[in-house]
């Protein structure tokens, strides 16, 4: 099903939810 | 004062049909409604205080209007005519327009525009005179200042279907969606316009420049998480200066978050949610989309 | 409404009319497809047997346009650009907003300079507009531009149709997703265990430690 394939797809990519180097720090 | 009347009324008839509407206003408000010697019914007082400040409104002049629908204010609940009572609306709506009270004009408007009856009294209502007031409901909405409130009213208009058959729909939707205005889109909604919802403020900006700019503002504080005051100008299609006195007015009123870096000319929105809500909201969502995909499959019978 | 859920309808719309066109007439269905604002896949459409059969046909461009746009690129398509029809204004549009998909699916982060090399764009002016009007506000994109970093930090992106080959990456992020999951549950296991485990010390030490008051106010009693 290429609908689910194209959500899946684009799941997959929204790890990391947050990238900025302030996130970084916070999380840490 | 019988004869008085008769005569005032018929001389105000005349200034009515030379469009003398002040003039009218003038005469019929030289009836003394509050004499002793006559007894006067509520009804005639009122219709007398509507009809007045109709005649002034006509000249768009607010201030005499709104003295007499004050008056009317008194009588206009223990009214039974329907059509006085639509008229007396009408007319504060029409005030409060014109004071620049627009979020409150925008509700009385927005009632107005509900009414289901299409016959009050003699009055027949008509549709158009409906949509007009509905349109008048967005309008003024869009030109009220940024606030919580604002935004309920702004999300009732938008999803009220009859509004996706308005001119300014397009507008509407975009101002409800929180995205970026352009000038040729702002253009075409100052055509619509009213002269005192175009009238100049004191700080040399036009009622509806601030509100777009406003609008525009907080529409890049979604899209942007910094912004040069350089680029901010030309998004906003005003002088960077002028973008950085508006931004920090909004900061300061408390009406949009961020930090303006003056050396640098550049502003930092700053989003209300610190770094970690923010990650929760990222992985609040993905769990969400995961859900969506798996209630996806199950539909399919995967 | 997502863009799955806006884009099914068209679809299925284009589906039907590719079932009932044979040969050059689905060169304007291409084009149509291709340059429809809110379509952004073409595997279903791909798929269909009609199109298949322009496999080494004379018309088999339309063919191979359709595959690009659902897989490949703006500068691929400048790359092959001679042995493709020309794009309508439209189509570039298009392909572009799939250019900036294709971007997201390696990283987070899109510097400008990427971006405007990918997209031909000139100046940061025309990418911030093209990023917010015809991406972030067509709904393909969410995330946010930094002017000071230069960049566009990218929150969500929509899926692209999956490329041949991109099958076996995709289990493998499950897979990985699945294991890290578990490991994660399992640590979280131990650890309320732990905590729990620490509870009881901490209970008996306060209980014995009580004790030994009450032992003491007798002694002194």
């Amino acid at each position: 099903d290429n609908s689910l394939l194209r959500q899946v797809s684009s799941l997959l990519r929204r790890l990391p939810a947050i990238e900025s180097e302030k996130f970084q720090d916070n999380f840490l | 004062e019988e004869q008085v009347l008769i005569i005032r009324e018929k001389l105000a008839e005349l200034y009515e049909s030379e469009h003398e509407w002040s003039k009218a206003a003038q005469m019929l408000s030289g009836i003394d409604l509050d004499s002793g010697m006559r007894v006067i019914d509520d009804t005639f007082r009122l219709s007398k205080c509507v009809q007045i400040a109709r005649l002034y409104l006509e000249d768009d002049d607010a201030v005499n209007a709104e003295a007499f629908i004050n008056k009317a204010s008194f009588l206009v609940s223990n009214t039974e005519q329907e059509a006085l009572s639509l008229q007396y609306k009408v007319c504060y709506a029409r005030i409060l327009d014109l004071k620049r009270k627009f979020l409150e004009a925008a509700l009385r408007y927005y009632d107005i525009s509900q009414i289901e009856k299409w016959q009050i009294g003699e009055e027949e209502i008509n549709e158009e005179a409906l949509e007009q007031a509905l349109a008048a409901a967005v309008t003024c909405t869009i030109l009220a200042a940024a606030g919580p409130q604002r935004s309920r009213v702004l999300a009732t208009l938008y999803k009220d279907e009859r509004c996706s058959k308005l001119k300014i729909y397009p507008i509407l939707q975009k101002v409800y969606l929180e995205r970026i205005l352009r000038k040729p889109e702002i253009d075409a909604f100052a055509e619509e316009l009213k002269p005192h919802q175009k009238a100049l403020l004191p700080d040399n900006f036009t009622v509806l420049d601030r509100a777009m700019i406003e609008h525009n503002l907080l529409s890049a504080s979604k899209l942007y998480t910094n912004i040069s005051f350089e680029e901010l100008g030309t998004l906003l299609g005003i002088a960077p200066q002028k973008a950085e006195k508006i931004a920090s007015r909004m900061i300061c009123e408390d009406r949009m978050r961020g930090s303006i870096d003056q050396v640098e000319a550049v502003i930092h929105f700053e989003d209300d949610t610190v770094e970690m809500q923010q990650w929760d909201q990222q992985i609040f969502g993905l769990c969400q989309a995961l859900n969506e995909i798996l209630d996806g499959m199950a539909k399919k019978g995967l | 409404m997502d863009i799955e859920q806006k884009q099914a309808e068209h679809i299925d719309y284009f589906v039907k009319q590719a079932s009932a066109l044979k040969g050059s007439a689905l060169s304007s269905l291409v084009v149509e497809a291709t340059s429809h604002p809110s379509l952004f896949a073409f595997s279903e459409i791909l798929s269909v047997p009609n199109f298949l059969e322009l496999e080494g046909t004379e018309h088999s461009i339309f063919l191979d346009l359709l595959r690009l746009f659902a897989h490949e690129t703006w500068s691929e398509y400048k790359h092959i650009a001679n042995r493709l029809p020309k794009l309508v204004p439209d189509q570039v549009l298009k392909l572009k907003q799939l250019s900036v998909l294709t971007l997201a699916e390696t990283s987070k982060v899109l510097p400008y300079d990427t971006l405007m090399q990918e997209l031909d764009v000139t100046n940061v002016r025309e990418l911030e507009d093209f990023l917010i009007n015809d991406c972030m506000y067509v709904g393909i994109v969410r995330g946010k531009l930094d002017q000071l970093r230069r960049c566009f930090e990218v929150q969500f992106a929509a899926g692209r149709d999956l490329r041949p080959g991109q099958m076996g990456g995709l289990i493998q992020t499950l897979a990985t997703w699945l294991s890290t999951s578990e490991d994660l549950l399992v640590s979280v296991q131990e650890k309320i265990k732990w905590a729990d485990s620490m509870n009881e010390i901490v209970k008996k030490h306060k209980k014995e430690n009580e004790e030994r008051v009450e032992d003491v106010k007798k002694t002194l009693s």
